[in-house]
């Protein structure tokens, strides 16, 4: 059986709202180690991998391996009808047919505890391995500032080059109407802050469908920070921390001329 | 015009 206790109900909340739109089936892994969702796109342009290791809960407890398969618009539904700061606990028994949800509060005048039922599914999918990738381009920077750069270039254009030289990291979109490009050039006083980085080995420039980048972005309420690894002709690799885990996005670029 | 690739062949079934 699975009983996994999140002291705020908005880490599921915002994950759903970070995945719902890629997938809409999918299996939540659980193990001792803690629930991990992996799942493509249905046309296998993206994977979304989620991870919320077991120590990131108030409490857990997974005796076995139980991959819960679950229909995200389901649950998002379900998520809703808890407040942001509510107690969260996701339980299920081993035949994995029902996952109940209960969202405790404490107010001024009483304590609520709300109880949920969803049922869940069968989902047939593989489990994929993800390979080991030594990137040659790695860029941290401030998830806003990246959700703000594929919201612009995307009223432009579908698609964005990004280009990482020594000069920095450039993105380009050529609409038909208007293009625009933007550097972000290292900057010896932010990355003494840490704000963010750019680490590159050869340069990197490749082109992806900005819809994609423009979805990943919902992941920014998660982190203040994401991280970008790219190689030439390899997938995009999206990644967001957090305290309790992390959600990452692979992306396959356009290819061809 | 770039064609959308896919990632099959990047990842492996487990």
């Amino acid at each position: 059986m699975l009983e996994a206790k999140l002291s705020e109900a908005a880490l599921l909340k915002r994950l759903l709202d970070a995945v719902k739109e890629l997938v809409s089936d999918a299996n939540f892994e659980c193990n001792e180690e803690g629930i991990q969702l992996q799942a493509m796109d249905n046309s296998h342009v993206a994977l979304v991998s989620v991870k919320l290791y077991a120590s990131g809960f108030k409490r857990y407890r997974c005796d076995r391996p139980l991959p819960l398969g679950v229909n995200l618009g389901s649950l998002t539904k379900v998520l809703k009808c808890a407040k942001d700061d509510d107690i969260c606990t996701l339980k299920a028994g081993d035949d994995a047919d029902i996952l109940s949800l209960t969202y405790e509060a404490k107010s001024a005048y009483a304590d609520r505890i709300a109880e949920y039922e969803m049922k869940l599914m069968d989902i047939d999918a593989d489990q994929l391995g993800i390979p080991d990738t030594d990137y040659d381009a790695s860029v941290t920077m401030p998830s806003s500032e990246f959700l703000r750069i594929v919201r612009d270039l995307s009223l432009l254009g579908e698609s964005v080059r990004i280009e990482v030289s020594k000069e920095g990291i450039r993105f380009v979109s050529d609409g038909e109407a208007a293009n625009g490009n933007i550097l972000i050039k290292q900057n010896a006083e932010a990355s003494g802050k840490k704000k963010g980085s750019i680490e590159m080995n050869s340069a990197v420039t490749l082109t992806f469908s900005l819809k994609y980048l423009v979805n990943f972005s919902k992941s920014s309420s998660l982190s203040k920070k994401v991280q970008l690894m790219m190689s030439n002709d390899v997938p995009l690799l999206v990644s967001y921390a957090f305290n309790q885990g992390h959600i990452r996005y692979y992306l396959a670029p356009k290819i061809g001329d | 015009a770039k064609q959308q690739g896919r990632l099959d062949g990047f990842f492996t079934a487990k």
